[in-house]
């Protein structure tokens, strides 16, 4: 994982460093104290040494806990892991955040959409329902009149 | 030409680079002070050795030699660091959608894709508020028929109610009835006319 | 750059989802 090769890269880096600064090269460049004191010369680079190691191992652990790190590596492998099978470059910011946005909403105007679909067909079937009543009721209304119209008729 | 690094810095919440420069400051800080506390070292030492003849400026040169030795080697071995970490650690790869970018992947709608949902959705919108408006509409008319309605029901049973006096007082049907009434007052009209004629 | 870089990603990953509540909220007070 990211964590491991993080870890792994900065211990190397340390490693060629220390390398780097031998005792020999420190002592070749001290030349004229490391003759007058080896010993003190040898406990000076030691400690310059373990020093530096330190301070560079309490600073990417800073680091990763200031940035946590550790966390976000973790769950970028799993992120990369998911996409393994991805096999075209995915989608990235095009830079135009109104175009960008605009995928954002889409499920949710998709979700609307179908609620009024839903509502809308709702709405029809009761009106169809009360223009039916509505018909009837004018046809019972003529009925009506006409039954109306004859007894008049009738009377008169 | 600088790649931002927007993506990482997206997710990382801070860009790359700048987590390598911060980590290189702070390793060549160290790298200097640390060969400071060195230099102080030795001088306090040779402090105690009178004699030594070994001057601070020699001290100085020294040091000088091994940090210019060391800060080329740091210069190199960051730059692998950096360019390793960049690549492997602290970048994410081209087929790589970040979660919360998901949707992109799931709805890559075009403008006019975009333009065409929302018109679909207006365009209910319109249509709802149409229905609706007709439902009431609808809704209005049916309570007029119930009033209408039920006048006339009021004028049916008024017609019945009528009917219903005739048949209570003998004239089942009102119309032979009302020939038969005609008749009758004829009848007594002949009647009346010869009374009169005899009493004349 | 850097900070401008840090900023428009954190728009990147922050927007989108305000701007959906308020258009979520909007559809839902049609709705209503």
């Amino acid at each position: 994982g990211r964590a491991q090769v993080f870890a792994a890269v900065v211990d190397t880096f340390l490693e060629k460093l220390v390398a780097a600064g031998s005792y020999q090269r420190f002592a070749n460049c001290y030349r004229c104290f490391y003759k007058l004191q080896p010993e003190v010369t040898r406990s000076i680079y030691d400690q310059f040494i373990s020093q530096l190691q330190t301070s560079v191992k309490e600073e990417i652990q800073e680091v990763k806990d200031e940035g946590n790190l550790d966390m976000l590596f973790n769950s970028l492998d799993k992120i990369v892991e998911e996409a393994k099978n991805q096999e075209e470059p995915a989608w990235r910011p095009s830079g135009v955040p109104e175009e960008d946005v605009r995928s954002a909403v889409v499920p949710y105007l998709l979700k609307h959409r179908s609620y009024l679909q839903k509502v809308l067909k709702e709405k029809e079937e009761e009106n169809q329902k009360a223009a039916e009543s509505v018909l009837a009721g004018r046809k019972r209304i003529a009925e009506l009149q006409q039954l109306i119209q004859a007894r008049k008729q009738a009377w008169q | 030409s600088v790649n931002p690094m927007a993506y990482e810095a997206q997710f990382f919440g801070f860009t790359p680079q700048t987590c390598m420069l911060r980590i290189y400051i702070a390793f060549q800080d160290y790298l200097f002070e640390m060969m400071l506390v060195v230099e102080s070292v030795i001088l306090k030492k040779l402090d105690g050795l009178p004699n030594s003849k070994i001057s601070a400026f020699q001290i100085r040169k020294s040091t000088e030699k091994f940090l210019l030795f060391m800060k080329e080697r740091f210069d190199q071995l960051f730059s692998k660091m950096e360019e390793v970490l960049l690549q492997l650690v602290l970048s994410i790869p081209p087929k790589v959608l970040l979660p919360e970018d998901k949707v992109h992947e799931q709805y890559p709608y075009s403008k006019e894709q975009f333009q065409a949902l929302q018109g679909e959705i207006h365009q209910l919108q319109q249509q709802y508020r149409a229905e609706a408006s007709a439902g009431q509409a609808l809704r209005a008319e049916l309570e007029e028929q119930k009033a209408v309605q039920a006048e006339l029901e009021k004028v049916l049973q008024w017609f019945d109610g009528l009917e219903n006096i005739c048949r209570e007082h003998g004239t089942g049907n009102f119309k032979e009835s009302f020939a038969f009434l005609t008749q009758n007052s004829k009848k007594l009209q002949d009647v009346l006319k010869d009374v009169e004629e005899k009493s004349r | 750059l850097d900070e401008l870089i840090v900023e428009t990603a954190t728009k990147r990953k922050q927007c989108p989802k305000k701007i959906l509540m308020h258009a979520i909220q909007t559809m839902k007070g049609e709705q209503e």
